[in-house]
């Protein structure tokens, strides 16, 4: 089972249409692995992406270093997972019970 | 079906085996019609939700077409259950199903979902393979034969956005499509992703307006009013390229394009907290006010036929 741990989302406010441009750059370099889970499209609309840990430093350093701000929105993508598997373990112990 | 607990997520089998519960226990009212296969080979399932009548204006709705999105497919077997609890009990509604059919496929991408639950919980696409390429599935909201390959998808098999070589050219897809020429009465059609909070009519691959836009989009407003008034959540709404960005080849473009008038695509909770990644905690509330959207748009398609 694919593990996503250190993976984080961060979400991206683009503030112009040349941010947005930026952005959409960083959606082209497949080596980084990014999967956007709210794609670029107007300033002022926000862009969420999971980062995998091995390209985590260089998007953000990326993103400061063209003054794009961002915030992350899930600190640790398989930590929610976790929680999600056990939610569904759970029931299904009881279920079984 | 009682019993089944719809505050958690399940499994294929289970929303299969569900399905099958609930028609046993409602053969005069729910049907299971299979409309195709899968690329993996897996049946796909929709109910069918009618009270008599010989191919009846219809009403769609689908859910889990991006199989990571596991809230709405958690949502469809809520709105089963729901359908087969309030006909008969709640007027406006048992007014629709006297008069309409309603066709609600759940699981609309088998195989990415049955994916998500063995090797990768984050799998949005198909799982067909591209010839060519070492990258697997096609996004099946860019594959319809609307704008397809157009600005708003991508041609590289790698990405969450890949078209696909043709339009059609999933199965998933093709078998809805098929689905809905033969049937020819569809009047409806509402296709259900997460996240966002966003309740989007056509188009996404142009910024030509659609021709009902003032009429879709007074009746998105409706919606999304009926939809706040349980639990506040705040839902935008507007046509796809403008409400969010340029999307071509999606689903509700196409059947737009057919001439189903009420053609909508809802993005449910939430706006950025966790994303897809909802807690099921939250899955009964999303269900509960979701359905108050659905019922505004029913209501309005069975009192302006077309």
């Amino acid at each position: 089972k694919e593990d996503f741990v250190g993976h984080q989302v961060l979400r991206i406010s683009v503030a112009d249409e040349a941010q947005v441009q930026k952005v959409t750059e960083l959606e082209d370099l497949e080596h980084l692995q990014l999967d956007f889970w709210r794609g670029p499209a107007q300033p002022g609309s926000p862009v969420d992406v999971r980062v995998p840990f091995p390209s985590l430093q260089a998007v953000k350093v990326f993103l400061e270093a063209h003054g794009i701000k961002y915030t992350i929105m899930i600190e640790d993508v398989q930590s929610l997972l976790d929680e999600e598997e056990e939610q569904m373990f759970a029931f299904q112990a009881r279920a079984a019970s | 079906t009682d019993t089944f607990n719809y505050a958690t997520y399940h499994t294929l089998d289970e929303i299969y085996g569900f399905m099958d519960m609930l028609v046993a226990e409602h053969p005069n009212l729910v049907s299971k019609l299979q409309i195709g296969k899968t690329y993996e080979g897996r049946p796909i399932y929709v109910l069918k939700f009618s009270t008599g009548g010989n191919n009846r204006p219809a009403i769609w709705i689908d859910t889990g077409i991006h199989s990571r999105e596991w809230v709405t497919q958690a949502s469809g077997i809520w709105f089963a259950k729901k359908i087969t609890q309030d006909y008969g009990q709640n007027p406006a509604f048992t007014a629709i199903l006297d008069k309409m059919d309603i066709f609600l496929e759940i699981v609309t991408n088998p195989d990415g979902f049955a994916f998500t639950h063995s090797k990768n919980r984050l799998w949005r696409k198909t799982r067909s393979i591209t010839a060519g390429s070492s990258c697997v599935g096609v996004d099946p909201n860019r594959n319809w034969d609307a704008g397809f390959g157009k600005a708003g998808a991508s041609s590289n098999p790698c990405s969450e956005t890949y078209h696909g070589k043709f339009a059609n050219s999933e199965t998933e897809v093709k078998s809805i499509v098929d689905f809905v020429k033969s049937h020819g009465n569809i009047k409806a059609f509402i296709s259900i992703h997460s996240y966002s909070q966003l309740l989007l009519y056509p188009y996404g691959y142009t910024t030509d307006p659609a021709q009902d836009q003032a009429e879709l989009d007074e009746l998105a407003k409706s919606a999304v009013t009926a939809l706040a008034s349980l639990y506040g959540t705040k839902f935008k709404y507007g046509s796809i390229i403008k409400a969010i960005y340029r999307a071509s080849g999606g689903t509700i473009d196409w059947t737009y394009n057919q001439g189903i008038k009420y053609s909508y695509t809802f993005e449910l909770r939430d706006t950025g907290r966790y994303g897809f990644l909802l807690p099921a905690s939250q899955i009964v509330p999303t269900a509960q006010e979701t359905w108050l959207a659905l019922l505004t748009i029913m209501d309005h398609t069975l009192k302006h036929p077309y």
